[in-house]
């Protein structure tokens, strides 16, 4: 799975993802990432968010929303609500990871894997490129 | 913050001892050329929407990736993909899944986002709407990648009823058990 969350310069959030799913998948099977609120989430007054992982757990977590709910309702910086997002997932046995960018251009890349292919830019164009934990 | 674009293509058992150097540079580069396509789009004034769709394009076209080229196969052989795409400013949202023939699902999810009343399309009819809204339609062969019909003969060996995840092993229900990307 590939994912995307942006903030372009008239202050508005993106979130985009991609997946080929699961190999041997059968009974045409759909994970998260076509799910808005579970697997791609975004909103101005909070944060965008795209996830890779376990999709049924993605799915039952509601993952995106999570994110963004913690942030509007409880006031979590992205941070916090990103990664107590991600505990819920592993807590149900699931796997993955996310990323989240907010409407502040705070960015999170939480993951209980032992890898995750992510990277980010900042506004004057430094790249930050991770793979391992 | 500081921060206008974050990618990810994929979490699982990414081990650095299972990491040829070669391999790790391609997966870099490639997270780059990513970067660099979805920040030119804020450079230009572009929308964020521009900017995570150059970046998801550049990631679906690339075979190290579980999207576009490169997905995993399902039990029957097939690639089948799906995609969402979310609006922060108005809340508007597309998605696909389970498209066979669409070169880049990201595509066709923005076109159901702005093209059409609808939130979701699956199956034939997303393909046949996507077509109509101009996306890039292509043969499934297209998606074949040898690697990934690799993984699939193997997850068939190891046991044909279960789906195998990402790129995980030895998780803690233990049901996958892979050592391998899978997707």
């Amino acid at each position: 799975t590939v994912g995307a969350v942006a903030l372009d310069k008239s202050g508005n959030l993106a979130a985009a993802t991609s997946t080929g799913g699961m190999t041997n998948k059968k009974y045409g099977r759909i994970g998260d990432s076509p799910i808005i609120g579970a697997g791609t989430y975004a909103n101005n007054n909070t944060v965008a968010v795209s996830g890779t992982g376990w999709g049924e757990f993605f799915i039952r977590t509601v993952v995106g929303y999570d994110v963004s709910a913690l942030m509007e309702y409880k006031k979590d910086p992205v941070s916090k609500a990103a990664q107590t997002v991600i505990d819920k997932v592993g807590k149900l046995g699931g796997d993955g990871g996310l990323i989240a960018l907010d409407k502040d251009g705070n960015m999170a890349m939480p993951f209980n894997t032992e890898g995750m292919y992510r990277g980010a830019i900042t506004k004057d164009g430094k790249i930050e490129i991770y793979i391992y934990k | 913050g500081n921060y206008v674009l974050v990618i990810h293509g994929g979490a699982g058992t990414i081990l650095k001892k299972n990491m040829t150097p070669e391999k790790e540079t391609q997966y870099r580069a490639a997270l780059e050329q990513a970067l660099k396509a979805g920040y030119a789009k804020i450079q230009e004034g572009k929308s964020s929407l521009d900017a995570v769709q150059a970046a998801v394009n550049i990631l679906e076209d690339n075979p190290l990736f579980n999207a576009g080229k490169g997905a995993v196969f399902t039990h029957d052989g097939k690639n089948e993909m799906d995609a969402s795409i979310m609006n922060g400013k108005t809340l508007e949202a597309g998605a696909v899944a389970g498209v066979t023939t669409i070169k880049n699902p990201i595509n066709a999810a923005r076109a159901v986002m702005e093209k059409s009343e609808h939130v979701m399309m699956a199956g034939r009819g997303a393909e046949a709407f996507a077509k109509e809204a101009g996306c890039e339609i292509v043969d499934p062969s297209y998606f074949y990648t040898e690697d990934r019909w690799k993984g699939l003969q193997k997850a068939l060996k190891e046991d044909s009823m279960k789906a195998k995840l990402d790129h995980s092993f030895n998780n803690k229900l233990g049901i996958i058990n892979i050592d391998n990307k899978f997707g």
